[in-house]
């Protein structure tokens, strides 16, 4: 081991492991944790050359190949309980974003919560079985968060007891779904609803967008991949367009609203139900932004105690940059910052968890404060980390611009968390919304 | 600055150098009350509260009057929008420290809480640094307690100076999850950075094809 960072360690005036343990939550969460991640790392299944040194088909592959190993030693394992499934996938892709994503992250829960159980015994094991591999197509070319303003229709025909799904103009086309590209088969599509002459405004439909027997794009679809981007190179961010295609009437996701056989449609109990999933994965998001910035820390904070440069007395050894009140005042904020976050999560994770119970019971009393405060929470850790994130790499100077650092790909990994799901601007508004009522 | 406390003018962009000093010199003491102690958690919070209250309330005015100008209120809040995000910011600054200290009322290890509690202080003194227009103006920090707010915070950055590598050694990600030659556990990162080089595709050959298809022949023709 390094002697400088051996010396840091012995300095230490606490005990790291309690730490750890607080921020798991507990002693035997660290124990599961590592427990998976030892499975993960020692799995030569998962091994694979360094993702840097390949080309963006390659990266695709070898997504593809470790998301298709995961499923299967999931079952293998047992591992059940979402919390285990999303560390051990966070294991197995190494905190980077995988094809497989919006299936299990999307395309599965929208089933469970937004279809019929005539629908669940129709799509739910074949999705569970990845016969049916599904994505989750809301954004538009031309439209993003404002979800009103989507423009793709689903047209209601009687004559048939069909819906006909149409991307009336380029900006209709859905755009940024990750497995929309190369990977899915099917997808959730959100669409204006017309029926009997009338617009019902946005609901859920599931679309077959490739043929199950050879994965060739069905009549009507175009489907493809959007183009690199700044990251996210394992993932195929696709493009859909539909020509007015044809689906059977029960492919309308109905647990809620309904259109009955002659085009009556029935409005769901509550709009206030879709809320609750974006609190979810907005809740995630400040974990996220967590994480992310810890990780950068993590680099920067052992990277300065080992880097020696410059003077401090003439004449002397170099110091430890570490050493430099600058560098400490660049690191330890953001240090604080990520531990901030980190219990921001666990607060988050804790509350939405109490007011799903609350939900269940049919009390919305709490969801228009959370949905506020989740919704400026994300904007304000993203932000934040985003910044932060980039402050740490070039605290490491050259050597934080190679790609051997990881920082860069902490950057572009991340930095999306400030546009998706909700931009933060359009964020902070949403929660100033709420302050100007309260 | 030390030309300029000396009394010799400093030219260029830091001529305002010239200006601190009679700042300071005709600057009263403050005599307004303050409510922030710089010391003490609760009081910090207390403050970011009243902060983002005062902001959140400057907002809801301003939107007010955009109202009584304005027919519409759509427009209205387009034309405070910017008001409106800086108070939405300051209440989720506000849900962080609270959160924070919030906490360190759970954790039991000593020497874990007195580690924590120097995180959180430097969290929310530093967000005051980074915010102080906000903080005077709403009369919750004097100007001395400017600079005392950044002399604390090196004191602080000195104090955690000596628990660094273990804070961070806490989140415990394994190499193989941080990935990163200059974060790996042991420091060795050098030695690892030069094995990670000659594995780049690059270094498959060495000599690559470039080289004979356009380096040789451009030789040649020179």
């Amino acid at each position: 081991m390094n002697p400088d960072i051996r010396k840091e360690r012995e300095n230490a005036t606490f005990n790291t492991d309690a730490l750890t343990h607080i921020l798991d939550g507990n002693p035997e969460k660290t124990r599961r944790r590592r427990e998976i991640e030892t499975l993960v790392i020692k799995d030569p299944d998962f091994q694979h050359e360094d993702l840097n040194f390949m080309s963006r088909s390659e990266r695709y592959d070898a997504a593809v190949k470790k998301s298709a190993q995961m499923i299967l030693k999931m079952r293998e394992y047992g591992i059940a309980d979402p919390e285990e499934i999303y560390s051990y996938k966070n294991c197995v892709q190494r905190g980077r974003t995988e094809p497989l994503d919006l299936h299990l992250g999307m395309f599965l829960p929208t089933l469970l919560n937004q279809a019929t159980p005539e629908q669940q015994d129709a799509f739910f094991t074949p999705a569970w079985n990845l016969k049916i591999i599904g994505t989750y197509a809301q954004t538009e070319m031309g439209h993003g968060t404002h979800i009103r303003g989507l423009e793709t229709t689903a047209t209601y025909d009687p004559s048939t007891q069909e819906f006909v799904l149409n991307s009336p103009t380029v900006t209709s086309i859905k755009w940024w779904p990750g497995g929309l590209g190369k990977t899915s088969n099917h997808a959730v599509v959100l669409a204006q609803l017309h029926t009997q002459g009338n617009c019902h405004g946005l609901h859920a439909f599931l679309v077959p967008i490739r043929d199950m027997s050879n994965h060739q794009p069905l009549p009507g679809v175009v489907v493809g991949d959007i183009g690199p981007k700044f990251g996210f190179d394992e993932v195929d961010n696709g493009f859909l367009k539909l020509e007015n295609v044809r689906i059977p009437r029960d492919y309308m996701l109905m647990k809620y609203a309904k259109v009955e056989p002659d085009g009556t449609y029935r409005k769901p109990p509550s709009d206030k139900l879709t809320y609750g999933t974006m609190v979810f994965i907005r809740s995630m998001i400040v974990g996220e932004s967590a994480r992310a910035l810890s990780k950068a820390c993590t680099i920067a904070i052992r990277y300065s105690a080992v880097r020696h440069q410059s003077e401090l007395r003439a004449g002397e050894p170099e110091p430890q940059i570490l050493d430099y009140q600058t560098q400490q005042h660049k690191l330890f904020p953001l240090l604080a910052t990520a531990y901030a976050f980190h219990f921001l999560g666990q607060f988050m994770s804790q509350t939405y968890h109490r007011i799903t119970g609350d939900i269940n019971q049919g009390d919305f009393s709490e969801l228009p404060e959370l949905h506020a405060l989740s919704a400026g929470l994300k904007a304000f850790t993203t932000w934040a980390a985003n910044g932060g994130i980039e402050v740490c790499r070039m605290a490491c100077g050259g050597h934080g611009y190679s790609r051997c650092s990881s920082l860069p790909d902490i950057y572009v990994t991340f930095t999306p968390t400030c546009t998706y799901e909700g931009e933060n601007t359009v964020m902070m508004l949403q929660t100033a919304r709420y302050l100007v009522k309260s | 600055y030390t030309q300029a406390s000396k009394g010799q003018k400093v030219s260029g962009m830091v001529s305002y150098l010239n200006e601190l000093q009679q700042r300071i010199q005709a600057q009263p003491v403050s005599s307004r009350p303050t409510v922030v102690d710089i010391n003490d958690l609760t009081s910090l919070v207390e403050a970011y509260k009243l902060r983002a209250a005062r902001l959140v309330e400057l907002a809801a005015k301003n939107l007010q009057a955009e109202l009584q100008r304005r027919l519409s209120k759509e427009d209205a809040w387009n034309q405070t929008s910017i008001d409106l995000v800086r108070a939405s910011h300051a209440h989720c600054h506000y849900v962080v420290v609270k959160m924070f200290v919030a906490k360190l009322g759970e954790v039991a290890d000593v020497g874990v809480h007195s580690v924590l509690s120097t995180l959180a202080l430097l969290y929310a003194l530093d967000g005051i640094a980074q915010h102080t227009g906000d903080f005077l103006l709403a009369g919750l920090l004097s100007m001395p307690q400017v600079s005392q707010i950044s002399q604390r915070t090196k004191e602080l950055l000195a104090q955690l100076r000596t628990n660094a590598v273990a804070l961070v050694d806490a989140f415990d990600y394994r190499d193989e999850m941080l990935n990163s030659s200059l974060g790996r556990y042991d420091g060795n990162v050098y030695e690892h950075m030069f094995e990670w080089a000659k594995k780049s595709p690059l270094n498959r050959t060495e000599v690559h094809e470039s080289y004979y298809k356009y380096l040789k022949p451009l030789q040649s023709k020179l």
